[in-house]
């Protein structure tokens, strides 16, 4: 069973390989990879070889390589995952907007709300669907992933109906913790949370 | 030194107890928080003994007590703390549009862009301004945290200048590692990694 930490730091090599090799770069040591992320670079050579060997000694890690080898264990390369969202709101409207996703193995296929002014519309070519398509729509397309961007008070009845269409993985950006059945997995994504890490830090800090 | 999952934790304990206390509970057993969290009921009496003694054995905590000390602990019941967003795009637009920040203890004071079209634009009461004001502004307003919402290519560009300007701590949109000088800290907050971790559990969790 491998930690959250861990996993998280995977994505954040992957995201440092995939910029190296846009700018051309062949190779890459564990050293200059920990140097991205924050990790010591005995860390980097520990999360890989949770995985398999990889890179040889003096060379280091061959960038496409690696890269194939991580989307590999995150589960990106070997398919692209359907997401829907709920919530048509300003955070939706964002990640519907955005162009990166489906590079890295992610297709925001539909929309849903229950307010009758957002149903109909059309955002970054998706269509906002009423909440009661949610459950055809997501079997007859077969979606695991759905990403929660409802109000706190709506978090746990819409998280609850997901589970019950089949949805397994919940990207959640409401500010309250989710009660799921067993095998399905939560990734909070709190923005408020993030900002009281980076408070913590400049008060507990004393330089 | 707090690894930074103990201190995730101590923003999800403050998240349920607060939606606890809007709901008239007074007490809260270990038990049921960790019941939230998805961690042991020891796991939060550990993650809370870091900071001190609270709660009776029998009784559990007090609701509002636990509230002012978590908040303590996270710096944001001492004072507020002025924030910039750099990048008035999507993201930005979200982020300005949200009312959940300052009963938290974060207010959005300012928008930077390079862009002409969205400069002197006003979204959620907060003015679009030009790159160049930032550092009079962060100065004058002595704000300490920024949130990063520029293209990849414009992130460390724009994090070092922000680190001129006496930025401390930067919520990272982007989708790449920032290079930050000793004593500056950063939250991470790529959405594409966050779905990652979703399709990582799914690819390795075999029911
Ligand atoms: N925008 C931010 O910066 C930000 C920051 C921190 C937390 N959040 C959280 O993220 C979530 C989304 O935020 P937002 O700013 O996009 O909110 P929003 O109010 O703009 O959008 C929420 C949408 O959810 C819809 N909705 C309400 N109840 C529903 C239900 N039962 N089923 C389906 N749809 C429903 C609403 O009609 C609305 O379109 C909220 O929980 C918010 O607290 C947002
Ligand atoms: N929207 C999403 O769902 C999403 C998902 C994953 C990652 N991201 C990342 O978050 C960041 C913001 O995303 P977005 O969707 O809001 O992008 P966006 O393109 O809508 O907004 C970016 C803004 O940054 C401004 N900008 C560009 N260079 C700048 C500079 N040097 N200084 C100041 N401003 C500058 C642009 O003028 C624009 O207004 C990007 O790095 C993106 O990759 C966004």
């Amino acid at each position: 069973n491998i930690p959250d930490p861990s996993v998280r730091r995977l994505s954040a090599y992957l995201r440092q390989l995939e910029r190296l090799a846009g700018e051309g770069t062949r190779h890459v040591s564990s050293r200059q990879l920990a140097g991205y992320i924050k990790a010591g670079d005995a860390q980097v050579r520990r999360d890989l070889a949770l995985f398999g060997q990889f890179g040889r000694r003096g060379v280091g890690y061959e960038v496409d390589d690696l890269i194939n080898v991580l989307r590999t264990i995150l589960g990106t390369r070997q398919r692209q995952w359907p997401v829907v969202v709920v919530g048509a709101g300003e955070i939706c409207h964002a990640l519907l907007t955005y162009r990166g996703f489906r590079q890295r193995g992610f297709d925001v296929v539909a929309a849903f709300d229950i307010d009758p002014k957002k149903i109909g519309r059309t955002i970054g070519g998706v269509d906002v669907l009423p909440m009661e398509d949610c459950a055809p729509v997501i079997q007859r397309l077969e979606v695991r992933l759905a990403i929660l961007a409802v109000p706190a008070d709506a978090a746990d009845e819409t998280a609850r109906r997901l589970c019950e269409c089949g949805i397994e993985g919940i990207l959640n950006f409401a500010t309250t913790g989710l009660e799921v059945p067993e095998g399905v997995f939560v990734s909070e994504a709190d923005i408020t949370s993030h900002l009281e890490q980076l408070s913590f830090r400049l008060t507990s800090h004393r330089p």
